[in-house]
């Protein structure tokens, strides 16, 4: 049977980034993304979850992304006038990451191959930040220090040649 | 040039549920996937993003998922030893849900298509729960009655039959 992880990949080039206080209501979200987009920002991982804050436009969510590292003072001065508008609303940056993505043809059985990621990266102490998940893809966002080692890890964890 | 999305997928079977005071240290993550695995609950969509609470052991995260809606129950109790040795810990189920995710071969400029499709389901009035994206797929949990007109809108946009 074909290996649920073939390939694994270290992104150590990105940084982490955070809108809080997204309003819940349809376009938010759209409007963001087209925010950076409009200003020539790609973003790479986009993770939204389901916690929810209160603000003064009432229930708003967290939107994190990674983007290339020099891009996130751009992506600052390309969301402020938006961001203007939410009342409660910041942008909050993250620091330097690495973004360790573990591909596979297709992990069906995600809970088994993402703990087993999970647990290669906490052997090797290192804690997860984001996390975004695929059936092909594992994507987890750590601390820039700690990506060299991540890849080590997952790559021996899955016995691929690292 | 080859199309950025040339296909979109709808799964109306999922439930979402997130864990609440996952401690933010090495190993809890895969904790939680173990106890999962080790009952052979198959997890479709993990998302963990960057926000934060305190509980009695310090900062924790949420670690919110999609699973088959049948398994929602099962979850709860393949949990309950784990989420036992964490203070402040607990699952938090959701309502059903709906995934649409926008395949493509290359995203490259995920904000410029991640926007595009993020407007095109708040055109339809459709509210994003969870997104999760990565170079060759995004997903967007929407509610369970919108899966549909979620599915016409993302086709919509990017001019695919559907
Ligand atoms: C928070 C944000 O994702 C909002 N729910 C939207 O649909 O755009
Ligand atoms: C919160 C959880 O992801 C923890 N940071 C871990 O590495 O397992």
């Amino acid at each position: 049977s074909s290996p649920a992880v073939r390939g694994v990949a270290l992104d150590c080039g990105q940084a982490q980034a955070s809108v809080h206080g997204v309003p819940d209501w349809p376009g938010a979200a759209a409007a963001v993304c087209r925010a950076l987009s409009d200003d020539n920002i790609s973003l790479d991982t986009i993770v939204q979850s389901e916690c929810t804050r209160q603000t003064p436009l009432g229930a708003a969510r967290d939107l994190a992304f990674t983007l290339p590292r020099q891009a996130l003072e751009q992506a600052r001065q390309a969301l402020a006038p938006l961001l203007q508008q939410w009342p409660g609303a910041e942008l909050i940056p993250g620091g330097p990451i690495a973004r360790v993505s573990a591909v596979g043809a297709g992990m069906p059985c995600t809970a088994g191959t993402a703990g087993r990621m999970f647990r290669a990266l906490a052997d090797a102490g290192i804690n997860i930040a984001m996390i975004a998940t695929s059936e092909i893809r594992i994507s987890c966002v750590v601390a820039q220090e700690d990506g060299e080692a991540a890849l080590r890890a997952v790559h021996h964890s899955f016995n691929l040649a690292g």
